[in-house]
């Protein structure tokens, strides 16, 4: 509870004209940044260790969070051989979500659905301006795309993603396998 | 017939080669216009002394001049397909680009936006808006907004309902109003909407015409207390907005609830949680 209760207690600061619209000084806005971000932080720790007891391959201890997806920056998908993705869908209906990763071009990887399905994945390169974006630290030039369908209402989907070996290039990959449902 | 560059022609979209701000839409087989660009309008500079001289702020917003283009089109457009999106890479220029996509099976067509550093050596305040419009489409000056992503507000060019507006003199800044996550045209038959990932300034100040403003940077402040320009920085250039417009464009009955499911997902989006395997496992070890 308290874990959570500084989130609460951010998002109650957030809710005045300025924050929401960035009209306050430069200062305070630094400042509202780096309340968000430690409230978050925060809350993350409570969101994994409950995750971890329900969810496959979520141990406390690994469950990270890549808050800069917004410029296109992972250090997981980026340089992990191997990790599991796990969308939580906080809406009272199934939703689908199109998943986008950075990942280093060139690599392709394979994405299993928790019925051990391979889901058709696609890879696409990120635009030049992206890899322009000052202070981007990262070594993404490409994108993993896949849909992650019918995530269950206030539920979770992991799914196991792997880097295959560098044999493989983007190119020769075969149209990744397709999932029974998508021929249909 | 014909190729489509992004989805099809249930729903897709194709962009023209000689002048990348036109497009053409295709909508249940139909074919329709569409004009999307960025401009610029010059922030006003005021001593605030008097009203007539208040400067464009972040309390306030104040153009000197109708919005500018802002695209050089030296690059050309880059088309990227594949089995899950469909994409087209445009870049305007140094600090403006968009990625316009759709992924199959969805309802609608993503214009990913990307703004910054914007320039500050002329000085110049620029306030920039992503501005679509659909020639010949009828809607009588009268336009939709959303009011915290819930009922949605009928407004009038130029008019207000609780009092005779005199005319116009800020005709721009006086027909902006919130966007928090949805605006939208009908001429009766369709229903155009964009919607967007967070809360912009935006209007429809032509019939057909829908402009959301995603970026501002402002040299001097506008007297009203905040004391400082909106002039936001990070590594020593101006702040890079990053984000997406949804364009959603179907029969009335049927875009209301196009419209409600995608704001929902848009912005309540799946949280993403990522577990590191220490060494490579199969699915069967896993589950």
């Amino acid at each position: 509870e308290p874990k959570i209760t500084v989130l609460r207690e951010t998002m109650g600061v957030m809710q005045h004209h300025d924050a929401i619209t960035g009209t306050e000084k430069q200062h305070v806005a630094n400042d509202y940044a780096r309340l968000l971000n430690e409230a978050i932080e925060e809350c993350k720790e409570a969101s994994c260790s409950i995750l971890s007891g329900l969810a496959t391959g979520i141990e406390t201890t690994g469950c990270k969070t890549c808050h800069l997806l917004n410029i296109s920056q992972c250090e997981v998908s980026e340089h992990s051989e191997q990790f599991v993705l796990t969308l939580y869908n906080p809406l009272s209906r199934p939703v689908t979500e199109f998943v986008r990763l950075p990942i280093a071009a060139e690599t392709a990887y394979t994405v299993v659905d928790p019925s051990g399905q391979s889901l058709t994945v696609q890879f696409v390169p990120l635009p030049n301006a992206v890899l322009r974006i000052p202070g981007r630290k990262s070594s993404a030039t490409a994108e993993l795309v896949f849909q992650a369908k019918d995530l269950p209402p206030l539920g979770y989907k992991s799914y196991l993603i792997t880097k295959q070996s560098s044999s493989y290039d983007i190119k020769s990959l075969p149209r990744a396998k397709r999932s029974a449902e998508s021929e249909t | 017939g014909g190729p489509v560059d992004v989805g099809d022609r249930r729903l897709g979209i194709t962009i023209d080669e000689s002048d990348p701000k036109r497009f053409v839409l295709y909508v249940d087989n139909e074919e329709i216009p569409l004009i999307q660009e960025f401009l610029y309008y010059k922030s006003m500079v005021g001593d605030n002394s008097v009203d007539y001289k208040r400067a464009s702020g972040a309390y306030i917003f104040r153009p000197d001049g109708e919005p500018l283009p802002l695209c050089d089109n030296q690059i050309k457009p880059r088309r990227v397909s594949g089995p899950v999106v469909q994409e087209i890479h445009r870049e305007c220029n140094e600090w403006v680009s968009q990625v316009i996509r759709k992924y199959n099976g969805d309802d609608n067509i993503e214009f990913e936006w990307l703004v910054g550093p914007i320039p500050n050596d002329d000085k110049i305040g620029k306030e920039v808006i992503s501005r679509f419009r659909i020639p010949f489409y009828k809607n009588n000056q009268t336009f939709y907004t959303d009011s915290n992503g819930r009922e949605m507000l009928k407004r009038i060019l130029n008019y207000r309902p609780s009092f005779s507006l005199k005319e116009n003199v800020e005709n721009v800044s006086g027909n902006y109003y919130p966007i928090t996550s949805r605006i939208s045209l009908t001429d009766q038959q369709t229903r155009f909407s964009i919607l967007n990932d967070r809360s912009q300034g935006g209007s429809s100040l032509q019939d057909g015409e829908i402009e959301l403003m995603v970026h501002r940077r402002i040299f001097y402040d506008d007297a009203f207390g905040v004391n400082e320009a909106l002039n936001e920085t990070a590594f020593g250039v101006g702040l890079v907005a990053r984000g997406s417009h949804y364009l959603t464009l179907g029969s009335v009955d049927k875009q209301f609830v196009v419209e409600r499911l995608l704001s929902q997902r848009k912005l309540i989006q799946p949280q993403y949680f990522f577990a590191e395997k220490q060494s490579v496992v199969s699915y069967e070890e896993l589950k």
